[in-house]
């Protein structure tokens, strides 16, 4: 089974 | 006051169309530099970040940096009614809530002149740091985009693994399992045609297709797309758009549970 991860994992609001 | 003017109106007719399906509403920033925007989707699992620079515009105007706020599907039905050769301008005033576009056409016998209006979107700017990729792979973006239509028919989601050897594309499904190779093809004489890889590491990530699916709609902007790839980060797929700037997509990995 695969999770899919989202963007603000990755990349914090400026 | 705000106005852009470009000689080759279907050129942003194509920018709408690629950000469409992924993006409901975004705020256009205007400034000094140029028009740009950066924008998730909803499930916030990928972002798209457009720039058009402002020396890419026959007239660019903008007297202080400020942000529209539009619908990209009322964006889309208002650029249904220009011609793929006429001229686009896009006109905003202070304190306005409307955005004004005019389509003219070649030989300025008919001009249309259409009004939207704007929205108030709440939205964060992501800092999107500048990044060293462990691998990155330049092909022809009809290609890369051949491949996740065919990949798709088989699986929901897409492997992509950088080696030496080349990069793979590989997928699952109920139904069996497929995997494509592109080799290194630098030789060739049209480089619209290439296929480079820079590697410093192997990569193996793991995307959800209907994502990167979605992302190729920009192919009509770029003969070429690069995808950036580094473990445990998202995957850029940037198209550039010839003299203006770039489209640039980012897809969060799926990840074994």
């Amino acid at each position: 089974q695969q999770k899919q991860q989202v963007i603000s994992r990755f990349f914090a609001p400026k | 006051m705000f106005e852009l003017r470009l000689v080759q109106g279907s050129l942003l007719k194509r920018v709408i169309d690629a950000i469409k399906d992924l993006v409901n509403d975004a705020n256009f920033d205007c400034s000094s530099t140029g028009f740009s925007l950066q924008a998730m989707d909803s499930s916030h699992v990928a972002l798209v970040a457009l720039l058009l620079r402002s020396e890419g515009f026959e007239h660019f105007r903008c007297d202080r940096t400020f942000s529209m706020g539009m619908s990209i599907a009322n964006m889309a039905k208002m650029l249904k009614c220009a011609s793929n050769d006429d001229i686009i301008t896009i006109k905003a005033d202070d304190g306005t809530d409307t955005v004004t576009f005019m389509f003219e056409s070649p030989s300025q016998d008919k001009i249309s002149d259409i009004e939207m209006k704007l929205m108030d979107i709440d939205s964060d700017h992501l800092g999107i740091p500048d990044a060293e990729y462990e691998a990155i792979v330049r092909m022809p973006s009809t290609e890369f985009g051949s491949i996740c239509t065919s990949l798709s028919t088989i699986g929901d989601t897409v492997t992509i693994a950088v080696s030496k050897q080349g990069v793979t594309f590989s997928t699952k499904g109920d139904i069996g399992s497929g995997n494509i190779t592109c080799r290194q093809n630098s030789s060739t004489e049209k480089p619209e045609e290439a296929t480079i890889i820079e590697m410093k590491e192997p990569v193996v990530l793991t995307f959800a297709l209907k994502y990167i699916t979605t992302f190729t709609k920009a192919t009509s902007l770029s003969s070429q797309v690069t995808i950036s790839l580094s473990s445990d980060m998202p995957v850029v797929v940037e198209y550039k758009i010839a003299e203006m700037g770039h489209i640039r997509y980012y897809l969060a990995p799926k990840i074994e549970e």
